[in-house]
């Protein structure tokens, strides 16, 4: 039960971050693309993390506090979801006894 | 494809200048590769 809560309030902080983003993207909307697509192939573990619900809630409170930094935070965002995309943890699981 | 639009980079800070070329490389690649 608390993972899904967790899960809901991850989604609704991604959706808040991506929406704040999309006004100042407008120049590159494929970036927040990106973003979602990354997001889409992560592990459904670490989309119900509190480790990822930090690092969202960082992630939205500096981009709205620095609008000049908003790439540098979407790129955050990317980089973190890259590290726990499921393909690869999936790959870890195998080769790791 | 990326829109070369994105290329000509007017950003300020140049941090967020470098985030944002790193991210549009990443486009590129997952672009070409797939």
């Amino acid at each position: 039960k608390h993972s899904h809560v967790l899960q809901a309030e991850n989604e609704r902080l991604f959706t808040e971050f991506v929406e704040h983003c999309s006004a100042l993207t407008q120049d590159c909307p494929e970036v927040l693309t990106f973003l979602q697509t990354r997001h889409a192939k992560s592990s459904p573990d670490f989309l119900s993390s509190v480790e990822f619900r930090n690092t969202l809630g960082r992630c939205l409170t500096r981009a709205q506090a620095n609008r000049s930094k908003t790439f540098v935070y979407i790129n955050e965002l990317c980089t973190v979801l890259k590290q726990h995309a499921a393909k690869k943890r999936q790959i870890l699981a195998k080769v790791e006894p | 494809e990326v829109s070369r639009v994105c290329e000509d980079d007017d950003d300020d800070d140049p941090e967020n200048r470098i985030a944002k070329k790193m991210l549009l490389a990443q486009i590129k690649s997952n672009y070409s590769s797939g």
